[in-house]
């Protein structure tokens, strides 16, 4: 799947 | 990724060698509360069960690892280094941090993006991010008196809050599609439990005295 935006982050 | 991001996981990274730094320049953990060091490792590694499953970059790679390993080596070093472990303030660092987990679990069983093992301790790691500074802010009020790389610690992870909500705003401006409430009201939350900290360590740098925090 797609990551997220938000899953980007640390 | 933009300016705001970067800085944020920069004094991140930079909290964490600060930490790192006076652990092993002074062999003393004095100042530092054991419970919030164990909080970060259970969130970064409830957060970064995506490290083997999804690759975003070698940078987010890379900076998961360093968080994962930093936050263990400081427990381990708190709990069983020959030397560190005498002078940790067990006495001072009571607070029930296991209320904490079980708290933020239950929260995150019920508000999540997904009911998925993978969202749920995703979002688990969020809550209990915003509160793990809790058991350090009070061992630090306890025991009134702080250490320079102390009080430097917990600046640059109050910076990282405040950088990580400045990239929000920004994204949100510049992106499609960005909603993320439960990291944007976790983060919030967590930042404002800087706010009595951050008062206190201004008025000491404007009076260029040591820093104090009232009883």
């Amino acid at each position: 799947g797609q990551t997220s935006p938000v899953k980007d982050e640390l | 990724m933009n300016i705001f991001r970067f800085a944020g996981d920069m004094t991140h990274l930079i909290s964490i060698l600060v930490l790192l730094l006076k652990v092993y320049a002074t062999k003393s953990c004095s100042g530092i509360s054991l419970k919030t060091q164990e909080l970060y490792g259970i969130v970064f590694l409830a957060r970064y069960l995506d490290l083997f499953t999804d690759f975003i970059s070698v940078y987010n790679t890379v900076m998961k690892l360093v968080f994962i390993g930093s936050s263990l080596a400081i427990v381990w070093c708190m709990r069983f280094h020959r030397v560190v472990k005498r002078s940790y303030d067990r006495d001072v660092d009571t607070f029930r941090h296991y209320f904490l987990v079980g708290g933020c679990f239950l929260l995150a069983l019920f508000v999540h993006e997904k009911f998925s093992f993978r969202e749920v301790f995703w979002a688990f790691s969020i809550y209990l991010e915003a509160v793990a500074i809790l058991p350090q802010l009070i061992l630090l009020q306890r025991s009134g008196n702080v250490d320079n790389l102390t009080g430097q610690y917990v600046l640059f992870l109050g910076a990282y809050r405040g950088f990580y909500i400045l990239n929000w705003i920004y994204r949100y401006f510049t992106e499609d599609q960005f909603s993320r409430w439960i990291s944007c009201v976790s983060g919030l939350v967590q930042t404002a439990l800087y706010a009595d900290f951050f008062y206190y360590y201004f008025i000491s740098w404007k009076n260029n005295a040591k820093l104090k925090l009232p009883a």
